[in-house]
């Protein structure tokens, strides 16, 4: 499986339109000027995959990845991410070609997941892409001076990384 | 206990040198263990011959660290694998020859899963089958629009 | 004591003002003393509003903060000029728009001063009076070759 | 004055041939594949204006300075770095219109600084070049990495520079 299509509403410097991406199924490069928007999409994708660190997504509590309203725009009042996976090859463990997984927060920081629609706890959205996806502590996202904290790391570190690998 | 965590380091190791030859070709990279025969009593040295040079110990350039950080974040990746890659600028300190090598082997690994890479770099979006670019307009949102680049550049 | 601290403060603050807006034109800069009353109870943030974006405290990207340090180091030098500065590879981080504004600054200062720049990119090479090619040979030694460029491009 | 020319020898990865270059009184642009030794250029030009930390020039000691004999090379028995000075405009209190400044360091880590050939000492130097230089403390040598350090420092490092500017 993979993902066909990205949404997002009110998250981050996505305002309050929704917004709807293709993605390749082979490599997307996302490109622009600095302070467009770049990294935001990957917290986006942090967020819908069940980040639970807002500290990740370079915000210091989840209600601050509500859209804040940006040049005189009205405050989105919820976040809301969706993915939509092309299930053709059946690797994920439900029974339909289209799988969208969604995530909303809203101001007070309450959480819904969705999946194809229905509600879903956090632990079935993960239970869900594990064996194809994001396990939490793995490497797949390589955030933004990741690859300095690696350059600056110390042996004792490096070998711990190993020790949590095992 | 111990056999378990060597088990894993080879494989790693063994990934580790697969890739910092892809990325610095004649060159050699391995993992040392500080401490083979208890190694949670010591760390994890990384050894790198760079392209064409003698084998030189803390001596590396700043480009040449962050070309083998990446092959060692890539070891991690090839040891458990993901439908999904996200990569955001990992490509900073790198010339230009190391910008292709890294975008060749990111390219592949695209044929067998879904890569999303963040770049400032023309060397990197040219090995991309789709961009997206993305912009800040006057009200503080950011528009992002899509082009399908397979097929156009061959 | 602290007078003298405010009159060293304003100067530098004043430049890091100017700056800012060169390098974030319709941007805005400042410095800010946490403790106005007592400098030394408190620290020094840095406001900074990029071109086009209403004030957004801690929400810089990786770029808009790179630009925002370099205006600040930019000020700094500004407050205790020299005859050369040595700047090496200060321009990651920054896209083309960025590099082009930060190598324009440069460029004007190396009218007043002596500069050496080290870069991998473009955008700033294009904007120098000579170019150092640096290449390492296969006995492992670098090999240097200076081409004049003042006049060349105009 | 400005430098019109550096001469290396033995330093770092410049090998055991003496070599010598221009420089632009204006802006002279470094470039090069990764690892090529521009770097090395850069802790060249601290070492001959009296750098003390052999850190600094990204070395454990001094003598680490000296060419390693790279690829079946012989090992530099010194290195040895040379500044000329255009003094047209007088600006260096020196009586001569090209001043040479150079600094050569042994195995031992001995250190020997020349004014046009004259032994001197790395306080003659210093002082020299006081008024239309290099002070120490200052920010004219922006090394590869410190802007990221910048980036990252927290406010009260922030405003001690500026205490050790005042
Ligand atoms: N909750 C929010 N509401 C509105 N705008 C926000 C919000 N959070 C962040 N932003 C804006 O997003 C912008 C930063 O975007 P981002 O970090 O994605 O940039 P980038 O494209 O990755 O840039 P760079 O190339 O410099 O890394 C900032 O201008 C910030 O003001
Ligand atoms: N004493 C020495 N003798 C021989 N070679 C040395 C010595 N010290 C460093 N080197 C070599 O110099 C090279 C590093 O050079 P340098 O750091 O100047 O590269 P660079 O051009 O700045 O690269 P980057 O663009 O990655 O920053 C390394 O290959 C290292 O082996
Ligand atoms: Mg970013
Ligand atoms: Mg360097």
């Amino acid at each position: 499986a993979y993902v066909s299509r990205i949404e997002l509403r009110g998250f981050k410097s996505f305002g309050n339109l929704k917004v709807s991406f293709p993605l390749s199924r082979g490599l997307t490069a996302i490109v622009g000027p600095n302070g467009s928007g770049k990294s935001n999409v990957v917290d986006a994708l942090c967020f819908v995959l069940g980040g639970m660190s807002a500290k990740t997504m370079r915000a210091e509590r989840f209600s601050d990845l509500l859209f804040n309203g940006g040049n005189g725009q009205r405050p989105a009042p919820f976040a809301e991410v969706s993915l939509h996976f092309d299930n053709g090859d059946n690797t994920l463990p439900i029974n339909s070609t289209t799988v969208v997984i969604s995530r909303r927060v809203d101001r007070s920081g309450k959480c819904v997941y969705r999946i194809n629609k229905r509600r879903a706890s956090r632990q079935e959205i993960v239970d869900l892409l594990a064996r194809s996806m994001s396990s939490p502590g793995g490497y797949n996202f390589i955030m933004q001076g990741d690859v300095d904290r690696f350059i600056k790391m110390n042996p004792i570190d490096r070998r711990v990384i190993i020790d949590d690998l095992v | 206990k111990k056999s378990v965590f060597m088990q894993t380091f080879n494989e790693i190791s063994r990934y580790f040198s697969e890739i910092f030859s892809e990325l610095s070709p004649g060159g050699m990279g391995r993992l040392v263990l500080e401490n083979e025969e208890n190694p949670f009593d010591g760390g994890l040295e990384i050894e790198a011959k760079p392209t064409g040079k003698s084998t030189q110990v803390g001596a590396l350039s700043g480009g040449e660290k962050a070309l083998t950080a990446l092959a060692f974040i890539f070891a991690l990746q090839r040891f458990r694998p993901t439908a999904l890659y996200v990569l955001d600028e990992i490509d900073a300190h790198l010339d230009d020859r190391n910008l292709r090598r890294v975008a060749e082997l990111i390219r592949r690994s695209s044929r067998e899963s879904q890569v999303i890479l963040v770049t400032l770099h023309d060397s990197m979006m040219s090995v991309a089958d789709r961009l997206f670019g993305v912009t800040m307009d006057k009200s503080g949102v950011s528009n992002l629009f899509s082009v399908e680049l397979a097929g156009l550049a061959g």
